[in-house]
């Protein structure tokens, strides 16, 4: 999952 | 970056100008729901305040001020260069509705409790639903000049392209996010009836007109 990423998309 | 991501995003982008050109041209907003487009506004503000925190890509970076840029620019031309055309009395959605479900169930349901990411959740949610006050404008006057069906259908294609990039994401990288999985598959549901309509009649050189 993203929970720690940056959001990539717009 | 993949196939679908780089079309969703060229979707996306498509429609913005589509918009523009319809109001630029026509010297006139008839037909456009200006409560949609405070939406979207307040959707590309609250989702890249990350533009001043985290630096992903030009590309990324370039994108986001498109969005924000031609929303403000879009809402210039409806409330005040061609104020005098924007049709009002059948824009008549009331947003709050939409505003303060999303907001909460952003509180409610996110990633992560810190104030960047309950936005981001809110606009993820809000983006959603925001075309609702376009749909009932469109279904209240009965009809859609074509410039609008397709501005219209390119901004629906943009989250559909996006639902196949979320696909080939988890294939390829093992990527998900289920928030903005099921906000975007909600999004692209409520196109459903304005993509038939579109197929079946735009697409065969008609108006789009609702049956009285």
């Amino acid at each position: 999952s993203s929970t720690k990423d940056a959001h990539d998309e717009l | 970056m993949n196939i679908f991501r780089l079309a969703g995003d060229l979707s996306h982008l498509l429609a913005i100008i589509l918009l523009l050109i319809k109001i630029w041209k026509t010297r006139s907003c008839a037909g456009i729901s200006g409560k949609s487009q405070i939406l979207f506004a307040i959707v590309y503000v609250s989702r890249y305040l990350d533009l001043v925190t985290t630096f992903i890509s030009v590309y990324n970076t370039f994108m986001k001020l498109v969005f924000i840029s031609t929303s403000v620019a879009t809402i210039y031309l409806m409330y005040v260069k061609f104020k005098a055309t924007y049709d009002h009395n059948h824009d008549s959605f009331r947003i709050e509705f939409l505003l303060v479900p999303c907001f909460l169930l952003a509180l409610l349901i996110n990633n992560a409790f810190t104030p960047l990411e309950i936005l981001w959740t809110f606009s993820i949610y809000l983006e959603a639903v925001a075309i609702l006050p376009q749909l009932f404008l469109v279904s209240k006057t009965g009809e859609a000049e074509s410039i609008t069906s397709h501005y219209l259908f390119a901004l629906g294609s943009y989250r559909a392209l996006y639902l196949l990039n979320w696909i080939y994401r988890y294939y390829a990288e093992g990527h998900y996010d289920l928030i903005a999985i099921f906000a975007g598959a909600i999004q692209t549901i409520l196109y459903c009836d304005f993509f038939y309509l579109y197929i079946t009649k735009v697409l065969k050189g008609k108006k789009l007109q609702l049956p009285a």
